[in-house]
């Protein structure tokens, strides 16, 4: 299926730690 | 033996590769050679990462532009994959740089990357934020202007996620209609 991403998952990632 | 959630460490890749390109308005040189591809990406974190690392829209300087394209479309109507398409196009008021053009080119980008056209995000090429001291503007574009039922579907859904009212429209226009007008407006094909 696509990859659906909702507003507010995407936003939850903004200030997120990159990923190392 | 440690086992570690894959949530912590695996990047959340996007249905689809996205580019970002910038426009600066220096009329010494050709259209092209103004227009600069940024950067890449497809996951949620490189995404944000770039998001975050340039200017919002409202700082820009009057005449440049953002423009975030599916990889291997370029930001103009000449591109085969544009070439039949068109736009549906926000036009703000000198006030909603203030207001709203950041929240609203940062809504267009989470419709865009997140596929919030359902089927239909198939036909979304890209989105372009222009900055015009006359007044902004931010457009969708999508794939083909005959395709009524994927061009309204993105055009009811982006407009619910701008948080238009009701009462108030927006027009899709063909980019063919864009580049032969003779006056200042373009006829819409069709208004959500």
């Amino acid at each position: 299926g696509k990859r659906q991403y909702n507003r507010d998952f995407l936003l939850g990632f903004q200030f997120m730690p990159a990923c190392v | 033996q440690e086992i570690v959630n894959p949530e912590s460490y695996i990047k959340h890749p996007l249905q689809n590769s996205w580019s970002l390109w910038f426009f600066k308005n220096d009329k010494s040189k050709t259209w092209q050679a103004n227009l600069r591809l940024i950067s890449k990406f497809d996951t949620v974190e490189d995404f944000w990462a770039l998001y975050n690392h340039i200017q919002l829209s409202s700082n820009l300087m009057s005449g440049c532009d953002y423009s975030l394209f599916k990889d291997g479309i370029e930001p103009m109507w000449e591109d085969e994959r544009n070439k039949r398409g068109g736009r549906w196009l926000m036009t703000l008021n000198k006030q909603q740089r203030r207001l709203d053009l950041d929240r609203f080119w940062l809504e267009t980008l989470l419709c865009l990357v997140g596929e919030a056209f359902d089927d239909h995000s198939d036909q979304v090429c890209g989105a372009v934020v222009n900055i015009r001291t006359k007044g902004d503007k931010i457009a969708v574009w999508t794939a083909d202007y005959e395709n009524r039922d994927a061009v309204t579907h993105i055009g009811r859904v982006y407009k619910e996620r701008l948080g238009i009212p009701m009462k108030m429209t927006i027009g899709y226009q063909s980019h063919a209609d864009t580049a032969t007008k003779s006056g200042s407006t373009t006829k819409n094909k069709f208004v959500v």
